[in-house]
């Protein structure tokens, strides 16, 4: 509808992982050994897990070289992962670091 | 400079830890530094502990606010290496073992196996990080991490990427043609150990282009010295 000229005719490889997120989520708990202490929470991580597929799409698409899609942070929303698995605090290089020595790089 | 070079194929990278539910990425970076440049001193690999630098190391960057060591919390590398240079040394990861939590501190300097003589941060330019890499062993980098999370493999080049860096890990080589069909040309690329277990990524490590500061891989880098203990 949106461009009359241009028609997808094939289905995008990650439209596949989408269509059987059940079955994706259920790979993944086992892969990874996830188990949820109740119904409510396995029903939230789901949402997460599908949420999170339709994002290793859009990094599919912004980063065509690299492979994306279920790893084992794949039930954790963005700002878990970062609270859990990031930690470089912001950083203002001080004036007085000591700078390494140039290289030559030649030869 | 070599075409491509790997420090793992020489013995100066230990296998690949997980940091497990703890923001203590940047002392990872840290130990994984020491520990390459400690083998180019001695010839000798040996795994230095992070609960050291989670436990003990409260190091602050005095012009900046918040920017003190703080365990899970996060922390900075170059942080990391001045605790390290101030305590005396770090010690083997078996002596203080790894838990993946905050801890009151068990250091025990007659059980340092490491120490640091000098460290420095690396300028911005790609031969100055790779001339660097190969002369003074795996080097402390951050990166913007948010294309890490769904990674599986390959080697990552995105169109857009935040330089805002946000994550600690180490550089331990480069390659100079692994990817790029899509660009229509063999592109170069960054080989960093991470520290969220094999079984991320390429069996725990993250491939990553050069050549445009990606994801802000070039903007904090640091190289840093050993000390010979005996």
């Amino acid at each position: 509808d949106a461009d009359p000229l241009i028609q997808q005719v094939v289905p995008e490889a990650n439209d596949n992982l989408l269509l059987h997120a059940e079955r994706h989520f259920s790979s993944f708990k086992a892969t990874f050994g996830k188990t949820y202490a109740t119904q409510e929470e396995h029903d939230y991580r789901f949402g997460v897990f599908k949420a999170n597929l339709r994002r290793a799409k859009r990094h599919q698409g912004l980063d065509p070289t690299a492979v994306h899609g279920v790893t084992k942070f794949s039930d954790l929303t963005p700002s878990e992962f970062r609270r859990n698995f990031l930690g470089l605090k912001r950083l203002r290089l001080p004036s007085d670091a000591n700078k390494a020595p140039i290289l030559p790089t030649n030869d | 400079l070599p075409t491509d070079f790997d420090w793992r194929d020489k013995g100066a990278v230990t296998p690949v830890k997980d940091q497990g539910s703890c923001g203590s990425c940047w002392a990872f970076s840290a130990t994984g530094a020491l520990e390459g440049a400690h083998y180019l001193q001695t010839g000798e690999l040996l795994s230095l502990s992070e609960q050291q630098l989670v436990d003990c190391d409260h190091e602050c960057d005095p012009e900046e606010f918040g920017s003190c060591d703080s365990g899970c919390n996060g922390g900075l590398m170059n942080n990391a290496f001045e605790y390290t240079l101030k305590a005396g040394g770090l010690e083997r990861e078996k002596d203080y073992p790894y838990t993946g939590t905050d801890d009151t501190c068990k250091f025990d300097k007659s059980k340092v196996v490491a120490a640091v003589s000098n460290f420095s941060v690396i300028s911005t330019d790609e031969d100055q990080i790779a001339a660097n890499l190969v002369h003074h062993g795996p080097l402390a980098v951050g990166i913007n991490a948010v294309f890490m999370q769904t990674y599986v493999k390959g080697v990552s080049c995105p169109y857009i990427c935040g330089k805002r860096i946000d994550h600690g890990v180490l550089l331990v080589g480069y390659g100079s043609s692994g990817f790029a069909p899509i660009r229509f040309k063999e592109k170069p690329y960054w080989i960093l150990k991470n520290s969220w277990g094999q079984s991320w990524g390429e069996e725990g490590f993250y491939k990553i282009c050069r050549g445009h500061n990606s994801c802000g891989v070039d903007s904090l880098v640091s190289t840093v010295a050993s000390l010979h203990t005996s």
